[in-house]
């Protein structure tokens, strides 16, 4: 069972001056963090209800809340999955969708199913051995509407983007 | 040796061949070109001394000295060039970088920076601003929202209802930052949208600069009776911290509908929730 009630009370209580400017003390930092972090995940559950109840289908829907720092175990290792755009605002948005995967390629379509075109870039830190793809692709959503696009991985592709892009380091 | 560009159909950005650091945002829209350099610096933060003991805390914003030392004088960039995104990566030391971001058909520049853990192995206490330096003549003025609605002027060394004696060059004209903070000449408007509460100012003409982090040694006094460090933070390792400003350049004409609809995109951002494909179970509420 979800709900936002949770979410609610602590969103509330985050209001307080200490919560907007961090000037709380350490242990009440923490606890402003506890409280969020056990009302998104009711919340989470409610999500996953209203999806399930107006897309008709029920699904393990995941929230990958670490997508800012490019994490994402679902699609760092799905080699198909769905990427659910719920747009909150009163008129139609294009958002680009950026989410961290761990090949080269990927072909992601619509919800009408049409081939939509996307791009995999490498987001590592300069001198890092390991690459990090991030898979980027524009996706609509109606007002205060979701829509649905599907993500499936394609047979690798030798990543030649460092070698296009790189650009000499400025020096002074 | 060649100038780094970064451009869609609204904007160009233009980057210092030399430093790495931007230099230009030019709206093609309003055929408007800005030369604006930004980067970051650190305010040294006060210790308090015999006649004046405040020390920079939670609640105390007090850097020891009115200049703040610039970060790097370079940096290291990387352009990444792409149809549906343009990136230039800013490395600006082991702890500080940033991205500068153009999707098409977007009409502002997002800055991604981050920033941590904030070295204080020397003793010092620092807090981060990223500041954007331009020739506009402001003539002392710039603009702050308070809480995301109404838009209040600020004046530099003034207050509205009193004749102040500023005691704080910096800190006194420092003012909260809910959503917005911009600058303009009457003709041409510099807005910086933030993603979080930060604290803001223009300490000089064509000048805004927000804090983007701090770490401090020292409590204030003031009651929190705690030093801006982690828990545990003997001898403590600091916080990463990764957020975005949007930078919109404008006629003062143009500004506000730009501003406050990107402003609505932020706040109300789409949610993405994700799910394996194929493993889903017809549903019905009933």
């Amino acid at each position: 069972q979800g709900g936002s009630a949770r979410l609610r009370q602590a969103m509330a209580v985050a209001q307080h001056h200490d919560a907007v400017t961090g000037t709380s003390k350490q242990h009440v930092a923490n606890d402003y963090a506890r409280q969020l972090a056990a009302g998104w995940e009711r919340c989470q559950v409610l999500v996953s209800n209203a999806l399930a109840s107006l897309g008709g289908s029920k699904e393990d829907f995941v929230f990958c809340n670490l997508l800012n720092i490019s994490v994402c175990p679902l699609t760092q290792t799905a080699s198909q999955f769905q990427a659910v755009l719920y747009n909150p605002l009163a008129w139609s948005i294009t958002w680009t969708v950026r989410l961290p995967v761990s090949d080269w390629a990927y072909h992601v379509r619509s919800p009408s199913g049409q081939t939509v075109p996307s791009e995999v870039i490498d987001v590592s830190a300069e001198r890092s051995k390991n690459f990090h793809p991030e898979l980027i692709f524009p996706a609509s959503a109606p007002p205060l509407g979701f829509s649905i696009y599907s993500v499936t991985r394609l047979p690798s592709k030798t990543p030649r983007f460092r070698d296009c892009c790189a650009v000499p380091v400025a020096q002074s | 040796s060649h100038t780094l560009v970064i451009q869609n159909e609204h904007l160009r950005v233009t980057f210092n061949p030399n430093t790495g650091l931007l230099q230009e945002i030019e709206n093609l829209d309003q055929g408007l070109r800005l030369p604006v350099s930004q980067t970051f610096y650190w305010y040294n933060a006060s210790t308090g001394d015999f006649t004046h003991p405040q020390a920079s805390g939670a609640y105390i914003f007090r850097p020891d000295k009115t200049k703040p030392f610039l970060l790097s004088h370079w940096v290291k960039t990387r352009l990444v060039k792409k149809a549906l995104v343009q990136e230039v990566h800013q490395n600006f030391s082991a702890w500080c970088s940033q991205v500068v971001r153009l999707y098409p058909g977007q009409r502002h520049v997002e800055l991604e920076w981050t920033v941590g853990p904030v070295p204080v192995g020397d003793g010092w206490g620092k807090e981060i601003i990223s500041r954007f330096d331009s020739q506009l003549k402001t003539n002392g003025r710039f603009y702050t929202d308070s809480n995301g609605r109404e838009i209040l002027e600020r004046r530099r060394d003034y207050r509205p209802t009193w004749d102040l004696n500023q005691t704080e060059p910096v800190a006194g004209n420092y003012y909260p930052v809910s959503s917005r903070l911009y600058i303009t000449d009457g003709q041409v408007q510099l807005t910086v949208l933030t993603d979080r509460s930060q604290g803001g100012s223009s300490l000089s003409d064509g000048s805004l600069e927000l804090m983007v982090h701090r770490r401090l040694l020292l409590d204030d006094n003031r009651g929190v009776g705690e030093a801006l460090l982690e828990p545990g933070d003997e001898p403590g390792v600091g916080l990463v911290v990764r957020g975005r400003h949007l930078v919109l350049l404008d006629t003062v004409e143009a500004a506000a509908a730009r501003h406050r609809l990107q402003a609505q995109r932020e706040a109300l951002a789409p949610q993405l929730v994700l799910a394996p494909a194929g493993k889903g179970t017809p549903y019905s509420p009933g």
